[in-house]
């Protein structure tokens, strides 16, 4: 149970203050799938960043089921980010020295588990986003799609209780992009809440809810059957 | 009058040879539209390396109005492609310290224009991609789609004969990407050379000659009436 309540993010540009974020409220229950739709610049991966505890804004609250994030030190975020919150970035945000395999694995080492346990989920994950062949290339020997997909697999592959998608399929082609929507909306079967953002309006009206904002406000916000 | 004929491109990969391009034939006219689609990985990106001169292929010819490139040493190729060739990054490649303005202009400052001429072509090209109120921002005070038009912006002010664009909508709403598609046409109808990769149909549907790759080949090549 997200809980969002007055968020405000302004940025200093010279004399004038940017609104990437004015006053937004919102509420996302446990296991929802949510697409987050709207122009270019129009403040959806700051709203992302706010979920996902990589950024604060400056003012306005963020509750998780009921605790105050915004009152919690970098620590206590940094916990609640790695133990809860899987992230797909817009700039995919790979480790260019590590091959594929180790990029995806790498929330795992940082969790402390077992060299097995890792490869299982690893390869397990990288089979669901068709790179098993790939896993011993590094970034800069992989497609603009290939890195999306391994950014995908490392964001998925301790099945997080939220998972946040900035624009998950922008470098694929159709084949690929509806694989990855199966995936991702199996987690979210399993009980994974889902946060899409996404340009691609067949994919946005898949989500049983839907937001669309417009110059860092919510301007709907709606609930349909699903499909 | 693009010619390429027998590119093979291999990566060595532990023992496995990896095929990106495969005897790779290819004609383009002086101011023709194609459009080139295919699924992640199929070598698009490869492809327009060559095209760019960003890449040579380890085996195979590809000639501009009849000179040789890969006869051509470094300096010469790097001359033909400043003063011939625009190209828009599917990873959008810009200087991080640089604002949007200087990134733009970067072509014309290493061409040695004024400043006047550069002003004047940089805020007009800003202005056709909807960013002139963002030229002081950086990267890092940039959302995804306005990077992507960033990289547009800088590939089009000099007005290159040739445009070569990797996937220049993935990040943008369908109304920014509309803008964008009309900019690059009129471009076209102008007379320059566009290759669009890319991985919307709608856009792929555009261009009166579309090419498919599957698994480093041209499998399908075909001129289509306009629209
Ligand atoms: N550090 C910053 N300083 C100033 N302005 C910023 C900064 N970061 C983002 N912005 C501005 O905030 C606005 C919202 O950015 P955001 O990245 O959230 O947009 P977006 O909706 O994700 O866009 P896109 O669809 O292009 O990815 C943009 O107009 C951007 O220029
Ligand atoms: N330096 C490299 N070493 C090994 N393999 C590479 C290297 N660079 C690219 N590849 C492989 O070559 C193939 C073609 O890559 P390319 O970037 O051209 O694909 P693409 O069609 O542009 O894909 P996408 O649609 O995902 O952008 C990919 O399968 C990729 O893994
Ligand atoms: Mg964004
Ligand atoms: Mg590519």
């Amino acid at each position: 149970m997200i809980q969002l309540r007055g968020l405000n993010k302004t940025y200093q540009m010279g004399g004038q203050p940017l609104h990437a974020l004015r006053d937004l409220d919102m509420d996302i229950q446990t296991g929802e799938y949510v697409s987050v739709m709207g122009p270019s610049g129009s403040g959806k991966s700051t709203l992302l960043n706010m979920l996902g505890l990589l950024d604060r804004p400056d003012s306005g609250s963020y509750h998780i089921n009921g605790i105050a994030t915004e009152q919690l030190v970098e620590e206590q975020r940094a916990a609640l980010r790695r133990d809860n919150i899987g992230f797909i970035f817009q700039a995919f945000h790979l480790i260019g020295r590590l091959n594929a395999f180790e990029n995806v694995e790498l929330p795992m080492v940082l969790a402390g588990e077992t060299t097995r346990a890792r490869r299982e989920a690893v390869e397990h994950v990288l089979q669901l986003v068709g790179l098993l062949d790939r896993k011993h290339h590094r970034p800069g020997q992989l497609s603009g799609g290939q890195l999306q997909r391994v950014a995908i697999a490392r964001a998925i592959v301790m099945k997080p209780r939220i998972l946040l998608a900035d624009e998950p399929t922008g470098n694929l082609d159709q084949s690929s992009g509806r694989d990855i929507v199966n995936v991702l909306e199996n987690l979210n079967s399993e009980g994974i809440t889902l946060v899409v953002v996404t340009h691609d309006g067949n994919l946005g009206q898949r989500a049983q809810r839907r937001v669309r904002m417009v110059d860092g406000q919510i301007v709907e916000d709606e609930r349909h059957a699903p499909g």
